[in-house]
């Protein structure tokens, strides 16, 4: 096995362009919490002020030992009844999990800052990964979040901003996972847009619900 | 951990949102395994934003189940890009359990399958060991076995490109193949993509789980994560 070919995933399987979504601006920072110096704290916001209320939905880990991320956008989600969710913030390098307490307020203060900032309460939904049982540098996320919204680091709707924010929430990943597709309405002929990012490499058997 | 998000202009209602991802979950995200660990912060999150200027989608609208059909083959393709970047991997493969009794018996099949090192080690090393697939099955933790019946069971290797013979027969109606050709076995084996066909022949519900091989570089990557 010595000889296998080395594939090159990242020309493989990322892509050069892209048409997004419309309404959505998305942003990228390097915080510092990843000890390499990359991206590692990303935010996306739903920017359409059109009469629709926007929709949204999850599904968890059932990993019994939930971490705190993933206990606060579910109690976001339900207190909202799945309604009015403007923004996702992620950050890579810590996971925020087995970290109690302390680790429900980081993650209630990341999703109260994106809040502030965008003057839309109770909106904001969280996710973390990286190393279990480390607590966050919510000193150097708070300055990343501010740097984002405030100063637009990185922040736009155009393909280099969407694949910074795909690149800010990897972690061991060897290449960032973008995909996005145009579809059209059978019944109408209106046209509209998906658009996916992942990250996961390894730890990777979910069962969410 | 996996995390992930899937945006879109679309109105959707809270209600069609919640089916539609969990539909497309269950046939997506959950049908991947690089290592058979769980995370806790495993998420995927999906948002609709209304920006298309039409009418909101429910269960009950005509176009739902067109777009739930499209957001699952969407999220499926997110999903088997997690597999083709698992840790050291070097094959992507597809379990296909078909003809089972019920999808349940098929996914939990599948997973074990997916999950089991001795196979995902004989993948990686080229070894056309059918016999560490059919001990799989044999303790996958199904409630009773109605959908596994012996005499029923097919194993095949088959091809994802275009060589011929696409399929190769490693167990047929539940009796080896003494003759297996080693040598296009060798062939198949050796492909980044790859599939194993299971065939239990009880029923019309499929599965298909998205796994990769398991290598010396997922050791070295995890032997040294904290640090």
């Amino acid at each position: 096995n010595s000889g296998k070919k080395v594939v090159d995933k990242y020309a493989l399987y990322v892509p050069k362009t892209g048409v997004f979504p419309k309404g959505y601006e998305v942003g990228s920072f390097a915080s510092g919490v990843k000890k390499n110096g990359n991206l590692d704290l990303g935010v996306i916001v739903n920017t359409n002020r059109t009469n629709f209320e926007s929709s949204a939905s999850a599904v968890f880990t059932t990993n019994r030992f939930k971490a705190a991320p993933v206990l606060k956008s579910k109690q976001v989600l339900e207190n909202s009844q799945y309604r009015n969710i403007n923004a996702i913030v992620v950050n890579s390098g810590c996971a925020n999990s087995m970290t109690g307490e302390v680790g429900m307020k980081d993650a209630e203060a990341m999703c109260q800052l994106v809040n502030t900032t965008l003057g839309t309460p109770d909106s904001t939904l969280v996710m973390s990964t990286g190393v279990i049982g480390q607590k966050l540098q919510m000193n150097k996320i708070s300055h990343g979040i501010t740097e984002i919204l405030q100063n637009k680091s990185n922040y736009g709707s155009d393909f280099p901003a969407w694949l910074n924010l795909a690149k800010s929430i990897c972690t061991t990943d060897t290449f960032p996972k973008l995909i996005t597709s145009s579809f059209k309405l059978s019944t109408t002929g209106k046209e509209y847009t998906l658009t996916g990012i992942a990250k996961g490499a390894g730890m990777i058997c979910p069962n969410m619900a | 951990t996996l995390l992930g998000f899937i945006v879109t202009d679309l109105p959707i209602s809270p209600k069609g949102l919640q089916k539609m991802l969990s539909f497309a979950g269950q046939r997506s995200f959950n049908c991947i395994s690089v290592d058979g660990d769980m995370s806790t912060n495993d998420t995927i999150c999906m948002i609709a934003n209304g920006a298309v200027d039409t009418p909101t989608i429910d269960v009950e609208s005509k176009e739902f189940n067109e777009i739930c059909e499209q957001v699952t083959g969407f999220a499926q393709k997110l999903a088997q890009l997690v597999v083709r970047d698992g840790e050291g991997a070097t094959k992507f493969v597809t379990v296909k359990v078909q003809n089972s009794k019920t999808f349940d018996d098929a996914k939990i099949i599948a997973e074990t399958i997916s999950n089991s090192m001795l196979v995902k080690t004989a993948l990686y090393g080229e070894d056309a060991n059918w016999g560490r697939i059919l001990c799989a099955i044999g303790y996958s933790k199904l409630d009773n076995v109605t959908s596994l019946v012996n005499e029923k069971l097919n194993v095949s290797f088959v091809a994802t490109d275009s060589s011929e013979p696409a399929e190769l027969p490693l167990l047929v109606n539940g009796v080896p193949n003494l003759n297996v050709d080693e040598a296009r076995a060798s062939e198949i084996l050796a492909l980044p993509d790859l599939k194993i066909v299971v065939d239990l022949g009880t029923g019309s519900e499929e599965c298909n789980f998205w796994t990769c091989d398991l290598t010396h570089e997922y050791v070295t990557i995890n032997g040294d994560y904290r640090s």
